[in-house]
């Protein structure tokens, strides 16, 4: 499953 | 969590209570770009979309609305506040800010991660926030003379991106898939952009003497 590209950083 | 991105969140945290403690103390918000400040409301109103749906950590959330509410009550300050308006250089800042956002926007809809809403406005929040100080640093060229509280505060605004470069370069080295190469590239232009202010920033720092920009 492809990992969303979680924007982690502010 | 990396220690230059936690020192990059701190300083941003910084530059924004030296801005508030600015106008609050003073209720003056001479020096400071009205434009500046609503791109950074728009900044941060377009990337924390998923504030609310995507949890990853109290303290990402509470920073989220830390920066969305302090942007957005400096803009109503500048706009609303009796004392504050009346010192805002409206006849100084006057560059023309929507083509910045139009731009940004278009550009976002060509290079973006995923061509998909939230992401079109992640790259487009990323673009936008790479340029939008640039009313303020020439509203700083315009006006000349740069009071300390305002000087310390564009300072602050832009060592915090160049601790996020190195934050970058770090999580680049340490961890196996990572890639942000539109803020990487985004963030070299917005810190570069703050070079020749550093300088003289540097040099008014050096000689002990009054921060002015050469018109």
């Amino acid at each position: 499953l492809l990992e969303r590209e979680h924007h982690d950083e502010l | 969590m990396n220690v230059f991105r936690l020192t990059g969140d701190m300083t941003h945290l910084a530059s924004i209570l030296v801005l508030l403690l600015k106008i609050y103390a003073t209720k003056s918000c001479s020096g400071i770009s009205l434009k500046t400040q609503e791109l950074y409301a728009l900044v941060f109103l377009a990337r924390y979309l998923n504030l609310f749906t995507d949890f990853i950590s109290v303290y990402n959330t509470v920073m989220k609305l830390v920066f969305i509410g302090s942007s957005l009550a400096i803009v109503w300050c500048m706009r609303m506040h009796k004392m504050v308006k009346r010192s805002y250089d409206q006849e100084l800042d006057t560059f023309r800010h929507y083509f910045l956002i139009a731009g940004c926007f278009l550009l976002a809809l060509l290079v973006n991660e995923k061509f998909m809403f939230p992401e079109v406005l992640w790259a487009f929040s990323i673009y936008l926030e790479a340029v939008s100080t640039i009313p303020q640093l020439v509203l700083l060229q315009r006006s000349g003379n740069v009071d300390n509280l305002t000087g310390q505060y564009v300072f602050l605004l832009g060592a915090y991106r160049a601790l996020y470069i190195l934050n970058w370069i770090y999580r680049y080295f340490t961890e196996p898939h990572f890639s942000r190469w539109i803020a990487c590239v985004a963030g070299l232009v917005q810190t570069a952009l703050y070079a020749d202010f550093f300088y003289y920033y540097f040099l008014s720092w050096k000689n002990n003497a009054k921060l002015q920009l050469p018109s």
